[in-house]
Order: C-alpha cells, then sequence, then structure tokens
C-alpha cells in the first residue's frame, strides 16, 4: 500500500482573485506532487490540498509569503488511513 | 453477508464485496431487481449496472451512477444503500411506488471498478481510471472530463500525470464508453444522476461554458428543492447552481454530456464532508449521508415523473 505518513491536507482561503491565482501556480509546480482535493476557483472558497510530507515546508513558505491564509485540515493523513482499515477489519470480524 | 438484511451498510466494502451484494439483492427480489453487465473495464472487470423495473417495455428511465472517482468512498458505499432502499420502499412508499410503476431506475454503483480496486489495494487516493497512455509513464483519466461535451477545451488538462487528465480523445474510457453506449441504445432516460463526494454541492449544466442551459430556471428551482429535502434532515448545507458558477470550468463533464443528449434533468452531487475529512468521511456518516442524499433523489425523480417531456 501507498504510505501517506506526513501527508498533510491543508484548507486554503483565498482573500481574493490574485491569491487564487496564486495558489494556481502551486498546481503547475509538479515537483511537489500537490493532490487538490478542491480545486482553486473563486475567492472565499476553501481550497483542500493534501501535501506530502516533502513538501511540506515549501508549500507554507510560499502560502506566508503571499500572505495567503490556511489551517491544517488533516494532520496526518495516514492516522486517518489506518483507522479506516480497523474499522472496515473490525466490521469484518463482527461478520465472522 | 448471507442476505442483504445482514449486510452492513455503515462500513466501507471491496469491489467484491459489492458485486457479492448486489448478487444477493438480485436473487432477494428476481421481479424486481436485475443485473446488466454494460461492459469491461481498461483491465478487464466487469461494468455492471442494476435494473429496477416493475415491468413493460423501454420504459423511461433513471440513471444514477456513483464513485466514478474512485478514492470518493462515500458515494459507492451511498449506492448500496440506495439499491436496498429501493427495493424495501417500491410497495411502502406511495410516492416512491408510483415512480417505479412508470419508470425504470438503473444504478451504476462502482462506476470506476478499476480505480475501485485500486484503491482498496494500492493507493487510497486513487482517483482515475487504470489505462495506460502511450508515451507516458503516467496511469489513468479522468473520467469525468473523458466525455464528449465541450472536449479539450479549458478545464480538464492534457497532461497525462495530471489528476484532471482528459484522456487522448472523448470516450476513451471504457468505463465512459460504456455508459454512452447503453444509454444511447436505451434512448429514453428522461433523468441522470452523477453521484460524487465531497463539498456538498447540487450541480447542473453547464461546467464547459458560462452559457445558461435553456432550462436553467426549471433546474435551479428543482436543484432548490432538492436540497431543501436534503437538508431538512439533519440540516446539512448545500449549494446549488451550475457548474461552472458554482465551483470552476470543467470541460468533457459527465452531466453536460447527458443534458445535450436531451437528458433535461441531468444533475450531478457533490456529497458530504460536515467533519473535515474529505474523502476519508468516517463510516459512521455512510447512512446519513445515504439518507439524506435519498430525499433529494426522491425530489429529482418525483419531479422527472411529474413533468414528462
Amino acid at each position: 500500500n501507498e504510505d501517506f505518513v506526513g501527508h498533510q491536507v491543508l484548507r486554503i482561503t483565498a482573500g481574493d482573485q490574485a491569491q487564487v491565482d496564486k495558489v494556481k501556480e502551486l498546481q503547475d509546480l509538479e515537483h511537489l506532487q500537490l493532490d487538490f482535493w478542491r480545486d482553486p476557483a473563486q475567492a472565499g472558497s476553501p481550497i483542500d490540498v493534501r501535501v506530502p510530507f516533502p513538501s511540506i515546508q515549501s508549500v507554507k513558505i510560499f502560502l506566508e509569503a503571499h500572505d495567503i491564509s490556511y489551517k491544517v485540515m488533516i494532520e496526518d493523513v495516514q492516522l486517518l488511513l489506518e483507522e479506516e482499515q480497523a474499522q472496515m477489519s473490525a466490521a469484518r470480524a463482527r461478520v465472522r | 453477508a448471507q442476505s442483504t438484511s445482514t449486510f452492513n451498510y455503515a462500513t466501507y466494502h471491496t469491489l467484491e464485496e459489492i458485486y457479492d451484494f448486489m448478487d444477493l439483492l438480485v436473487a432477494e427480489n428476481p421481479q424486481l431487481v436485475s443485473k446488466i453487465q454494460i461492459g469491461n473495464t481498461f483491465e478487464d472487470r466487469p461494468i455492471y449496472v442494476l435494473k429496477f423495473s416493475t415491468g413493460g417495455d423501454n420504459r423511461p428511465a433513471i440513471w444514477i451512477d456513483t464513485g466514478i472517482h474512485s478514492r470518493e468512498w462515500v458515494t459507492q458505499a451511498s449506492g448500496v444503500w440506495f439499491a436496498k432502499k429501493i427495493t424495501e420502499d417500491y410497495g411502502q412508499d406511495p410516492t416512491f411506488t408510483a415512480i417505479l410503476d412508470n419508470m425504470d431506475i438503473y444504478l451504476e454503483i462502482v462506476t470506476n471498478p478499476d480505480g475501485f480496486a485500486f484503491t482498496h489495494s494500492t493507493n487510497r487516493m486513487w482517483r482515475k481510471t487504470r489505462s495506460r497512455t502511450p508515451g507516458s509513464l503516467c496511469i489513468g483519466v479522468d473520467p469525468n472530463r473523458n466525455w464528449d461535451a465541450g472536449f479539450g477545451q479549458p478545464g480538464a488538462s492534457s497532461n497525462p500525470c495530471s489528476e484532471t487528465y482528459r484522456g487522448k480523445s472523448a470516450n476513451s474510457e471504457a468505463e465512459v464508453k460504456s455508459i454512452v453506449d447503453f444509454v444511447q441504445d436505451h434512448g429514453n432516460f428522461k433523468a441522470f444522476i452523477s453521484i460524487h463526494s465531497y463539498s456538498q454541492l447540487l450541480l447542473y449544466p453547464y461546467g464547459y461554458t458560462a452559457d445558461p442551459v435553456p432550462d436553467k430556471e426549471e433546474l435551479d428551482q428543482l436543484a432548490k428543492s432538492a436540497v431543501n429535502a436534503l437538508s431538512s434532515l439533519y440540516g446539512t448545507k448545500y449549494k446549488y447552481g451550475s457548474i461552472i458558477k458554482t465551483i470552476y470550468q470543467a470541460s468533457g463533464g459527465t452531466i453536460d454530456w447527458s443534458y445535450n443528449q436531451g437528458i433535461k434533468y441531468s444533475f450531478t452531487f457533490e456529497l458530504r464532508d460536515t467533519g473535515f475529512r474529505g474523502f476519508l468521511l468516517p463510516a459512521s456518516q455512510i447512512i446519513p449521508t445515504a439518507q439524506e442524499t435519498w430525499l433529494a433523489l426522491l425530489t429529482i425523480m418525483e419531479h422527472t415523473l411529474n413533468h414528462p417531456y
């Protein structure tokens, strides 16, 4: 299974169209391996992006440098996946 | 599960478990439910649709698909719940019984089987199909950018490594082509509802152009009614509107194609995320999500029944 240890999901709030456009620039940076769960669209609409661990610092610095607000929506994706797997295993065990 | 009554609707299931569930449902309700194979995936998995029908030839029909983006697990799980709900409510709920007495319902629970299997085996975050692109190491096409509706226009990517890669041509994906062929061969679909997650939206065409659809006023009113019905159960807040106005420009999308085929009541849902969990919605929210969505579906289906065209 692919490992998502340390991957965070950030919820970004772009205050105006210029900030939306800045976030769109991030989409073009393939080396960051970003996975947009909710794409940049309009100012005020949340933008959710999964950031692999090695890219977290770069992305946060980019956002802060452009005064774009964000918060960490999911601290560690892998922890949620493990929780999900445990729940599914428990459900199967109950059936057996 | 030994029967669909003992099936656990409050947990996520693998492709095999869902396909077994479908067989159980058909076996338990042979007069109402049948399973149709409409094609095979890139990796040669069968693509199944459940047909709910009380008789008649080629009745007007309603299409519902769930899970074209494989990682949106609450959609496939909701599809399973809808299938059971249909068998339970027929003959019990007068509104729904009237719908199924006059129309057929086709439900595709796992619309992207290869991708769904991959989310269970290898990469929980996989969204696309699993087809190969010659000359690229990247795999998969976004099946919600591969339809013949504004295909190739802004709002999709030509880069095979992108999550919104549109594919080399419209209908290049077997998962899309199978539906296109099936819907066109049938020729009598009156509603087409494609279900995604997350972000709590009910959308109507268009996504590839800002031009309003000719039926905008009616679709907007119907979306409003459907969202009100949905919210009445648990207070879940939805926005509604056209794709391009409500989220962003997206070309090659499913319901833009269905609308352009003449299926007026074309909608797409983005189901719940109330807990900031995105695609990792806790399984405890599957049933509430499906329950509230069902109310919106009923609203659209009832309107379709009462407004023949």
